[in-house]
């Protein structure tokens, strides 16, 4: 988990599209 | 009418127009974009110039660039019904997994059959552009899969839905529900049957599509071969390679 903080991160980010 | 035990019609046409809008909207050039920069090449003394750079310089510039487009696919991911249900892990095996893949098929929209060039950093690139890199065969590799993808004509919602099919492969290694990721994947291939047939295509196209994937997946492989040799000969520049281009091909 620890190695993949960004992917975690960008899949936790709420989408543009998601206001 | 029912396409299969519990998939309609309804279904099929929710999920073809879902997986639509997410390509496009994720799609980093439009369509129009790029035929507007068809004729956007570069020079040969530009082309001599990049090929005159380092291999490290070059393979940091093609990092970047494939981290960005990256993004545009875990983008699309995101916004495929069903993917953010599925946990965490098996979302980041299935991007790790898939991510470069959707990038070989989302190329052939950047690719002129015409000239045999691809849109790199705002204008057409031939072959020949990337010789800094070191990795003739895999350069050569991606523009022969370019041209062939290119033959098939696929259209936007059978680019979109072969890409979702792709990254949503039930077989990919340590997944923790791969039940429910087939689940996914089969719903996605009844859409892109449904859609081929609804243009006119045949399950020739769909064969044709799926012979594909050997090669892509050649490619994925040759990738991080070739990466590995480049992290032996200049660690720290592989080092100092995007974050997130390491995480996703690192080991």
């Amino acid at each position: 988990t620890e190695r993949h903080k960004i992917l975690h991160r960008l899949l936790q980010d709420s989408s543009p599209a998601d206001g | 009418g029912a396409l299969s035990d519990d998939c309609s019609l309804l279904d099929i046409e929710r999920i073809t127009q879902n997986v639509v809008k997410s390509h496009i909207e994720t799609c980093q050039y439009s369509t129009e974009e790029l035929k507007r920069l068809t004729w956007n090449l570069y020079t040969p003394e530009e082309t001599r110039s990049f090929q005159l750079k380092s291999a490290e310089w070059m393979w940091q510039q093609c990092a970047v660039h494939i981290t960005n487009a990256i993004q545009y696919v875990v983008e699309f991911a995101k916004r495929i019904s069903g993917f953010m249900d599925l946990c965490q892990n098996d979302q980041i095996i299935l991007l790790k997994a898939g991510c470069l893949e959707v990038l070989l098929i989302r190329m052939c929209r950047a690719y002129n059959s015409t000239n045999n060039t691809l849109f790199f950093n705002g204008k057409f690139a031939s072959p020949q552009f990337f010789k800094a890199l070191g990795c003739d065969d895999l350069v050569n590799a991606i523009f022969e899969l370019a041209k062939s993808l290119c033959r098939l004509q696929l259209s936007e919602e059978e680019m979109a839905l072969f890409s979702a099919a792709i990254l949503l492969s039930p077989d990919r290694p340590w997944l923790t529900e791969s039940q429910q990721v087939q689940k996914l994947q089969e719903k996605i291939y009844l859409a892109l049957q449904h859609s081929l047939h609804m243009g006119g295509g045949s399950q020739e196209k769909l064969d044709k599509m799926a012979s594909k994937l050997p090669q892509m997946k050649s490619i994925c492989n040759l990738h991080i071969d070739k990466l590995e040799f480049f992290r032996l000969l200049h660690p720290e520049t592989a080092f100092s390679f995007p974050p997130l281009y390491r995480e996703v091909f690192g080991s």
